[in-house]
């Protein structure tokens, strides 16, 4: 099923 | 100064449950709209953000922003202290390097006085963008639960795919598959309920490791439904409102085909 991606790529650092 | 009081302190005890497993220690920022609390699993897998708003307290006074770096596994450890009908303050000076937690019984013979020692946490806090979600799926908490539980025994996967009308779980391993599909019932006012909102007719897909969504409902006490918020490509969104003047949200980061 793929691989598990990181929330870093989805979410910006504020 | 800052100071809390919860009339129905199992709240708070709700919350650490579904909080601990997935973060060992946060920042509670505590400001005059209420108190926030939000963090990653060390793989950043996973965001969990906590949010009690002033009106949840039946008192709540935050004179200037007061941060509380609380190891998560003691906050436990003294809130299994209290007793679920306990009413929970919440104590700190300015700038404090420890809070103060009171626990008085419901029939107010017994009041337990702790002091819980802060620990400096740099957290770095993130943005969580507005997201138009393609599909909204509300279904009784317990039975989200029972069905992660369930699916999580065919592999370490669960796929949600939401259409109209109906959402589907399902898992698949070694052993074999499973799928598991709940239509929308009538009248969904009831809490028992499931319903299915999309944005467009289109079907959406999604695979998340099944293990963050059964760290995800140890928080089902906290409310007799949860929303499941998916969008393609975008992390899945799970929530638990407390009561009307709180939530505990989860964030997962979804597992991309190759």
């Amino acid at each position: 099923h793929g691989h598990q991606s990181s929330l870093d790529s989805f979410f910006r650092k504020k | 100064m800052f100071e809390a009081r919860l009339l129905q302190g199992s709240i708070l005890k709700k919350a650490l449950e579904g909080i601990r497993e997935l973060i060992t220690s946060g920042n509670w920022e505590c400001s005059s709209a209420g108190i926030s609390m939000q963090g990653m699993d060390p793989s950043h897998v996973a965001l969990t953000v906590l949010m009690l708003q002033n009106d949840l307290f039946d008192q709540f006074r935050c004179d200037r922003n007061v941060t509380l770096g609380l190891n998560h596994a003691t906050f436990s450890k003294i809130l299994k202290c209290a007793a679920n009908d306990d009413i929970i303050t919440l104590k700190a000076e300015d700038q404090p390097d420890e809070c103060n937690l009171l626990f008085q019984s419901a029939n107010d013979d017994k009041t337990s006085d702790f002091i819980i020692k802060l620990t400096d946490i740099d957290q770095e806090t993130l943005g969580i963008p507005d997201t138009e979600y393609a599909a909204t799926v509300k279904v009784p908490s317990v039975e989200f639960q029972r069905i992660c539980r369930d699916l999580s025994q065919f592999g370490d996967t669960i796929i949600i795919s939401v259409k109209k009308g109906c959402v589907e779980f399902s898992g698949t391993g070694e052993i074999g598959s499973a799928k598991i599909a709940l239509k929308e019932s009538g009248n969904v006012d009831d809490d028992e309920k499931v319903s299915v909102e999309m944005d467009k007719d289109t079907p959406c897909s999604l695979s998340f490791a099944s293990r963050y969504l059964n760290y995800f409902t140890k928080a089902t006490s906290l409310s007799d439904t949860v929303t499941l918020q998916l969008c393609p490509e975008h992390p899945l969104v799970v929530s638990y409102d407390i009561g009307d003047n709180g939530s505990l949200k989860y964030y997962l980061a979804p597992k991309i085909e190759e």
